[in-house]
């Protein structure tokens, strides 16, 4: 990925999967 | 007692599902887009999009081997997202960024979704 402006993202990416339905 | 966190476990386990993934090593479903095909893992798919954890935990429908989507998807659109769940790296070319927000939309990444929107508002001139 070089010579690619990379930004940081922190915040949480994916849903979270529930412990139970 | 102790505890010894390895701090890049989780990029590696995900370099590792990648690597299983580019060898078709214990893939378990085809996805269509249009005429495209991607293989991939059911888990992986679930833990990063919405309509997939709800189409793999239903039970009529988590044991289908290939699963085709709305011929709106793009599938350009599509492998760009497949590749950010495998590499956590969302590849954000000027062309395809609403195709990738549409995609992301409508595989229920709402993470994804906020985080273009974000960009597209900051990149406006």
């Amino acid at each position: 990925y070089e010579g690619v402006n990379t930004i940081k993202e922190m915040g949480r990416s994916i849903h979270e999967i529930p412990r139970q339905d | 007692d102790s505890c010894i966190q390895f701090t890049r476990h989780a990029s590696d386990v995900l370099l590792n599902l990648n690597r299983l993934r580019s060898r078709d090593i214990l893939t378990d479903v085809t996805i269509l887009v249009n005429r495209q095909q991607f293989r991939a893992h059911k888990t992986v798919l679930m833990a990063c999009s919405g309509l997939f954890y709800t189409i793999f935990t239903d039970s009529h429908k988590c044991n289908l081997n290939a699963i085709s989507l709305d011929p709106k998807v793009d599938p350009e659109g599509f492998a760009i997202l497949l590749e950010f769940m495998y590499t956590s790296r969302l590849t954000l070319k000027e062309s395809l960024i609403m195709a990738i927000m549409n995609t992301a939309i409508y595989l229920q990444m709402d993470h994804v979704v906020d985080t273009c929107h974000r960009f597209i508002k900051s990149s406006d001139p």
